[in-house]
């Protein structure tokens, strides 16, 4: 699975998630890349978040809204609302995974509990960060 | 002058990455191809182009990239061939696009971006999906045009697996949770 996430200087957020699926998946079976809510969400009043996992528990876990819906009515920062959701409520739930996600102010967090993640990011006017492990 | 705030976050997915199978030549690759997809992304956004547009050129870079699996780099179901998905939502009308189970699409993330756009729903898939995009002219493939070794390989592991735990407990869907997680994730 790969994704991104983006703000752009007119101030708005966009996600997207793109996946080859899960090996050897059997009857057409869908992980949670392309359902909204799961593995892509967006919404300018809160944050933009692509997740990757295993995609049967960020559906139940409905993941990406969940990590902005705890920024929009807890108030409390995206980096807060990602670890929570990633690293307590998942773990918990034995889900394997990570997101990246981006709020209105250009702060990223890009939480996971699995041994790596393929991520980057860029920020105005910063130089690159890519990193695989912890 | 307000600071100008853009910015961009890509992954190519999470998983068991263990450090003893990443080679430094290998891991390189992988850097080198993160770095392009992230740089092309920030690219347009400090030429102030939308952050849709960013997300999926982003997302393209790496859906044309045998490395992740997406796209060209997709992984095999049982039956041995691929079924892709795909979604994008916009932040500031929350209007949302996706597909699942596409099949000869080349770009899933430009299939789900028509769908967000150019249709009335949220989500189309399989057949229904493929028609889609046929209609709208997006670059359709044949199956095999996902097929990688590596992957391939992938495939073999897994079904020799599920092959040994399905006769130890005669039940396929045991067997499949008794898979290493990595089979499981997107």
């Amino acid at each position: 699975t790969v994704g991104a996430v983006a703000l752009d200087k007119s101030g708005n957020l966009t996600a997207g998630t793109s996946t080859g699926g899960m090996t050897a998946k059997r009857w057409g079976r869908v992980g949670d890349a392309p359902i909204i809510g799961a593995g892509t969400y967006a919404n300018n009043a809160s944050c933009a978040v692509s997740a990757t996992g295993h995609g049967e528990y960020f559906i139940r876990y409905h993941v990406a809204a969940d990590i902005c819906a705890r920024m929009q009515y807890q108030g409390i920062s995206l980096n807060a609302a990602a670890n929570k959701v990633v690293n307590d409520v998942l773990v918990e739930a034995g889900g394997n995974g990570g997101v990246i996600a981006i709020d209105s102010q250009g702060n990223i967090s890009m939480p996971f509990n699995s041994a790596g993640m393929y991520r980057a990011s860029r920020s105005a006017g910063q130089a690159p960060y890519v990193a695989i492990f912890k | 002058m307000a600071k100008e705030e853009f910015a961009i976050a890509i992954h190519g997915g999470a998983g068991t990455i263990l450090k003893k199978n990443m080679t430094p030549a290998k891991q390189k690759k992988y850097e080198q191809t993160l770095l392009k997809a992230v740089n092309t992304g920030y690219a347009l956004l400090e030429q102030g182009k939308t952050s849709q547009e960013a997300v999926i050129a982003a997302i393209q870079i790496l859906e044309e990239s045998p490395l992740f699996n997406a796209g060209k780099g997709a992984v095999y179901t049982f039956d041995g061939h691929h079924e892709l998905d795909a979604s994008i939502m916009d932040g500031r009308t929350l209007n949302a696009g996706a597909v699942s189970g596409v099949k000869t699409v080349k770009s899933p993330i430009a299939l789900a971006e028509k769908v967000m756009e150019e249709s009335v729903h949220v989500m189309l898939s399989g057949e229904g999906a493929e028609q889609f995009a046929k209609e709208k002219g997006l670059a359709l493939v044949d199956n095999s045009y996902f097929n990688t070794e590596a992957r391939y390989k992938a495939l073999q592991r897994a079904k020799k697996k599920l092959a040994e735990k399905e006769r130890e407990l005669k039940d396929f869907q045991a067997a499949h949770e008794t898979l290493p997680n990595n089979y499981k994730y997107g």
